[in-house]
């Protein structure tokens, strides 16, 4: 079902864009 | 509480002008910041501005967020 697919990689753009803001946040001093 | 602020902290890093809301241009912006293509952070953007109307409000980005902490209707 394509709109499952396109759920799928919107949450899955939404995981990366949530931990890089994680990863940005601890990574700074 | 944790979560709260760790999502204002987020949101003031897309909201850089501290309108009280993110922008289309805004999130590009970030295209230089983090490692997401141009097109993953249209589509960051589209997903998490439920009424569609242009303007993502901390509401709205809060509860994207806390969809990805807690899963869907995750409290």
């Amino acid at each position: 079902d394509p709109n499952m697919k396109g759920a799928a990689a919107n949450e899955g753009v939404l995981a990366n864009f949530f931990n890089s803001l994680l990863s940005k946040k601890t990574g700074s001093p | 509480s944790a979560v709260i602020e760790k999502t204002r902290e987020f949101f003031q890093i897309c909201d850089t002008e501290g309108k009280g809301f993110i922008t289309r241009r805004d999130m590009q912006r970030l295209n230089g910041e983090l490692p997401l293509s141009a097109d993953e952070l249209e589509n960051v953007f589209d997903t998490l501005d439920a009424d569609a109307n242009g303007y993502l409000t901390f509401e709205e980005f809060s509860s994207g967020f806390s969809e990805f902490m807690f899963g869907p209707g995750g409290t």
